[in-house]
């Protein structure tokens, strides 16, 4: 099974341990803070768990944190401790250090120290709900690359009743139709063309973005 | 435009404040704490921003806060404020109030109190996370239902050199090819089937999750 060891048992930190965990993993979760290493046994969210502070080398190398090959620092508001804890990290050999930053800057620092993965959830999260906030047709989104996505949209009253084949979206839209949800639980993959559409129903289309803005949602 | 209201200018409310802003929406933000409205000022990352407490439905009155459609709870650490600034405003008759939770049951609480949505950015951060750790050749994933979802994947080894009609993915796997990157940048929508693939290169399929597992990733 593979190894991960994760330095921080903040929500963030205890989210990872205990998703990968659960997947068959082993963890080991530390933390400086005695009483969120104890949660994390008593919580099962991890194999083992050990107090020790991270900006420290010689904890690090007695707990035998450098012995993993990935190694997760999920620390954010204490961007110091999570520099010194980074540059411990890589500068003792770890193949793979996946850090969370608070900021830009935090980030900018974290990839100086050799970090080989950055990740803002906050901020990735902030934007995510922005999106739906603004275009609250569209329900979800998956980003390809800059020009491309698929979507998942609410069938727009345009097109209720109608059937797909009526709607010619790749003739008029350029978009492909690769979904159709029946109801709130289950999608119909690459539904037929003579499927009608309902309002209130979802469908999820791929294609260029300048097209799916085209959509009158 | 549409106006919203942010209380809390953490990580998070930030990210909302100023993704918002930019798409050219009326955003007021306000936290407790005078440094953060003066930052979110100067940034720019809000039209208006005010210093309140937000357990007080006096001071959210005065403010205007009441007469918003939709307005953010990014308050985290402090489950009491969080919980008491949203059933203030479901008091007050605001329609959508999407607060953001830092645990099962802070979750629990803010559902009890009226909230409309509730977002759990580091705990989805985290899982996300940890499911591209352990199947290192899905760079993405968009879940469909609960049975089916859309995976980028890394091109296997055993795909490296045919051409997708040789691999007969619909017949073999019971998967449809969404898209096919030509470089880390970009994707084709829609590859012909006689399109050849590489190793290195990353491809997009839809299908069940029983089918997704089969592959030889
Ligand atoms: N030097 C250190 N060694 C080990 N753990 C540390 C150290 N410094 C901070 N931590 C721990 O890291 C955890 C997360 O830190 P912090 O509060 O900065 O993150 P956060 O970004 O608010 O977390 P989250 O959003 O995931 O809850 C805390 O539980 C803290 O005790
Ligand atoms: N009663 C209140 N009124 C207004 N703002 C408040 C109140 N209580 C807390 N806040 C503000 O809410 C903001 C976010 O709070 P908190 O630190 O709990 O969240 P967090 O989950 O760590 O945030 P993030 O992860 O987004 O950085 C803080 O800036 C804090 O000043």
């Amino acid at each position: 099974a593979r190894h991960f060891a994760i330095i921080g048992l903040g929500r963030f930190g205890r989210a990872v341990a205990s998703a990968l965990h659960s997947m068959g993993c082993e963890v080991l979760g530390t933390d400086i803070n005695e009483k969120l290493v104890a949660q994390a046994l008593t919580d099962k969210i991890a194999s083992h768990a050990i107090q020790l502070d991270s900006t420290e080398p010689t904890a690090l190398k007695e707990a035998g944190i450098f012995e993993f090959d990935t190694v997760i620092v999920a620390i954010g508001n204490y961007v110091q401790e999570s520099i010194i804890t980074t540059l411990n990290l890589k500068e003792a050999g770890v193949k793979t250090v996946i850090a969370k930053a608070s900021s830009e800057i935090h980030g900018k620092l974290l990839d100086r120290v050799g970090a080989d993965q950055v990740v803002f959830p906050e901020y990735e999260a902030g934007c995510a709900l922005a999106h739906t906030l603004t275009k609250p047709a569209i329900l979800d989104r998956f980003d390809l690359d800059p020009d491309h996505s698929i979507v998942e949209i609410l069938i727009p009253a345009e097109f209720d009743g109608k059937t797909i084949a009526e709607l010619e979206l790749r003739r008029c839209y350029g978009l492909t139709i690769l979904a159709v949800s029946e109801n709130d639980q289950k999608f119909e993959i690459n539904p037929f063309p003579n499927r009608r559409l309902r309002k209130g129903m979802a469908m999820v289309v791929i294609g260029s973005n300048k097209d799916i803005k085209r959509l009158p949602i």
